[in-house]
């Protein structure tokens, strides 16, 4: 199947989304 | 290890693979195993986050601590199964650098910026007194290109100059 990638920039990104805190 | 993770909620962004965050203080100490303490577990962006922003910074702890993230059903010590026939690469840090590196190399592992299909276990972070260390753990230690592509992948993210110097250990000669 498909791999799930995420750079570094796009998972910092993701740090500060409501659901992260 | 629990084998069964909560599916995402809506909007969260799935992982590859789902994880298991660990500790292990004093781990000189009696066994490994009894002192060996799983986080908790997650499969998501936005849990991974959740966990590693309730974390202590590594660079702020003092005394012997090893941090483990590895994959869920792995048990982060040599004598599990996936790391039985397994190694892993050691990198040693002088104080002060750890957490930047422990973070740089999770975004990594859970981005699945390796590119070893299965092949990683997991990562851990060693904290001493006098130098603390980093390790990438794999499933197969003889496989020469996956080994290979794991230390020129850590040298990548970890910015760290092409001579650094890195050992990779068998986890069955270390079982010995």
């Amino acid at each position: 199947g498909t791999r799930i990638i995420y750079e570094r920039a796009f998972l910092m990104q993701l740090r500060n989304s409501p659901v992260a805190k | 290890a629990k084998k069964e993770s909560l599916p995402p909620d809506p909007g969260e962004h799935r992982l590859q693979f789902s994880y298991a965050f660990w500790y292990c203080r004093q781990p000189r100490l009696r066994s490994y195993d009894q002192n060996l303490k799983m986080i908790g577990t997650f499969n998501t962006v936005e849990k991974f986050w959740s966990f590693y922003s309730h974390l202590v910074r590594p660079s702020e702890l003092s005394g012997q601590i090893d941090f483990h993230l590895f994959k869920e059903g792995i048990r982060p010590m040599w004598e599990d199964e996936a790391n039985r026939n397994g190694g892993r690469w050691v990198l040693r840090l002088r104080k002060g650098l750890a957490s930047r590196c422990w973070e740089n190399l999770i975004l990594a592992i859970l981005g699945e910026q390796f590119m070893v299909g299965e092949e990683i276990c997991g990562a851990m972070l060693s904290v001493r007194s006098q130098e603390d260390s980093i390790s990438v753990w794999n499933k197969t230690a003889n496989d020469n290109a996956t080994t290979i592509r794991i230390r020129d992948t850590l040298k990548r993210v970890l910015n760290l100059p092409p001579s650094t110097h890195m050992d990779y250990k068998m986890n069955s000669e270390s079982l010995r």
